[in-house]
């Protein structure tokens, strides 16, 4: 009867190249295993391929054009109306909210302050290597530093000695101990950077994607047929000083093959290094014992284009931009609840050959929306669902433009189930 | 029914051609919109005109189309939306 913690994990721009996808390339064992014990739905789209709009739509459980949020600089409150987030509906019933990473995006669309007060009940966590991100710190073959694309690092030269994800674990994990002690429940929003670009990884991971492994995407031309307004140009990667040296023609390119093939390389290790740091993070949370009392929620902003229709990075309506991993684990209710000292998310190093057959978790594949993110979670916790949002809604602080999914997660077998969570 | 749910998506263009803004234009340099309707069977674009001080979509000025059927084409390689002469955006569809 107690209520159910949350931590809501939030990967900057993760595609669904994941095992639990059915990629066949990607070493994700530890958030396939979030998956096995998860409800995994396997349509999930964000509302807009880019970070803030996404963010703050999902945040606030309204579509970009409610939240008038298309590019990075408006803040909702101020620009379209005062409507409430995720974070806020938990603090404002008991939960202890907290935010590490990027779960916001930083800067105007959400006030310089992450949203706060309103959202957070303490400052939000930034780790303090973020600001090496975009900075002269990958060793370019002439052995010189550069702001490049692709920055496979010795984390022990870089700046700090740390990366921003590492911290960004240690201090969930802090306050995760922390938490265990005190009597309210907690809403724990973790927000991890990669494999948003820069592609700034230990460059350990290559070796789990030998580039002569390395295809180039299915169909890396521009589709005859695609309208010239739907192409979107990747003018971001193109400022990388890896990428400006390529001489690469605007708006179509196309990239260099062998370039193509690098940078899925790096997008991919990318994700097995977030996907340590992401089993770093469950394991924790069962030594703490803390997996039967926390739902999970699993998600990215949008996806990112690695090379199909001849295009790269986000700002695209395509699948591969806007479909998104979405996955909840609720305990007693989409796994059983776990016995005394039983792990249900043991760490997996992805570097371990193929460690036991992950078994796939309950999947949805009817077509879901980030915005429904908001009402899904609520009724998970079992809070007061928002009400649906009249049109328009500007003058509404809570409430709610998505469906709410709960009912995807009455599974038959469970109702004999002595540990269904009620 | 499954086929009734839709997922909706949408993109901001400065122009109807790729210049150097086109991933991330400033609101005040928004002049297209491209809503996307997703169905378990199609994927239906129309790229709009848009004026970002009244934040209107027109969706009587249609700048392009895009429609992928997902079973023959999951890629998004193939837009059939001309060979379908577009027709007009299913009001029943708008979010």
């Amino acid at each position: 009867t107690d209520a159910l913690n949350v931590l809501l994990i939030i990967v900057d721009d993760l595609r669904t190249s994941l095992g639990c996808y059915g990629d066949k390339i990607v070493r994700s064992p530890n958030i396939d295993q979030l998956a096995s014990n998860s409800l995994l739905f396997q349509n999930a789209f964000a509302q807009q391929a880019v970070c803030a709009p996404s963010r703050v739509s999902f945040l606030t459980g309204r579509r970009p054009d409610t939240t008038r949020l298309y590019d990075f600089n408006s803040y909702w409150r101020v620009h379209a109306g005062n409507f409430s987030t995720i974070p806020q509906y938990f603090k404002e019933n008991g939960y202890v909210t907290l935010s590490v990473g990027k779960v916001f995006h930083p800067g105007i669309s959400s006030n310089h302050s992450d949203d706060s007060p309103y959202s957070w009940s303490f400052p939000p966590y930034h780790p303090s290597s973020e600001k090496y991100e975009n900075t002269k710190t990958c060793r370019g073959q002439d052995g010189e530093l550069h702001a490049n694309l692709l920055c496979p690092v010795d984390v022990a030269d870089v700046p700090e000695g740390t990366l921003p994800d590492k911290q960004s674990t240690e201090e969930a994990i802090r306050l995760l101990e922390k938490m265990k002690t005190s009597a309210d429940p907690f809403f724990l929003a973790v927000g991890y950077h990669k494999p948003h670009i820069p592609f700034r990884y230990p460059k350990e991971f290559q070796k789990l994607y030998p580039l002569e492994n390395i295809t180039l995407a299915p169909d890396p031309h521009v589709p005859h047929g695609l309208p010239a307004v739907a192409y979107n140009p990747w003018m971001d990667i193109r400022q990388r000083e890896d990428v400006r040296a390529l001489n690469i023609s605007v708006p179509y390119g196309p990239i260099p093959v062998d370039f193509q093939r690098k940078i899925r390389q790096s997008y991919f290790a990318s994700v097995s290094y977030l996907d340590t740091q992401v089993g770093h993070l469950l394991s924790a949370l069962d030594d703490l014992q803390l997996t039967s009392s926390t739902i999970i929620a699993f998600t990215s902003d949008h996806g990112w284009a690695l090379g199909e229709h001849g295009e790269w990075a986000k700002y695209s309506n395509f699948d591969v931009t806007t479909r998104v991993p979405l996955m909840f684990y609720v305990p007693g209710m989409t796994a059983s609840l776990p016995k005394a000292g039983e792990k249900l998310f043991p760490y997996h190093d992805p570097f371990d050959p193929v460690s036991e057959l992950i078994e796939p978790g309950r999947r949805a594949t009817d077509l879901v929306e980030l915005v429904s993110l908001f009402p899904t979670l609520a009724a998970l916790a079992g809070l007061q669902v928002p009400p649906r949002c009249p049109r328009p809604s500007f003058h509404m602080e809570l409430c709610r433009e998505g469906r709410n999914l709960l009912k995807y997660f009455w599974f038959r077998d469970l109702e004999e189930g002595p540990d269904l969570y009620s | 029914n499954p086929r009734e749910l839709i997922a909706y998506s949408q993109y901001p263009r400065p122009a109807d051609s790729p210049q150097w803004d086109s991933d991330k234009p400033s609101l005040k340099d928004i002049k297209i919109m491209g809503y996307s309707i997703r169905t378990i069977d199609y994927r239906y674009t129309v790229w709009v005109s848009f004026d970002p001080k009244e934040f209107q979509a027109n969706f009587s000025d249609i700048h392009a189309g895009e429609l992928y059927f997902v079973d023959s084409d999951p890629l998004q390689d193939h837009n059939m939306y001309n060979e379908t002469q577009g027709g007009e955006f299913p009001q029943s569809s708008v979010p």
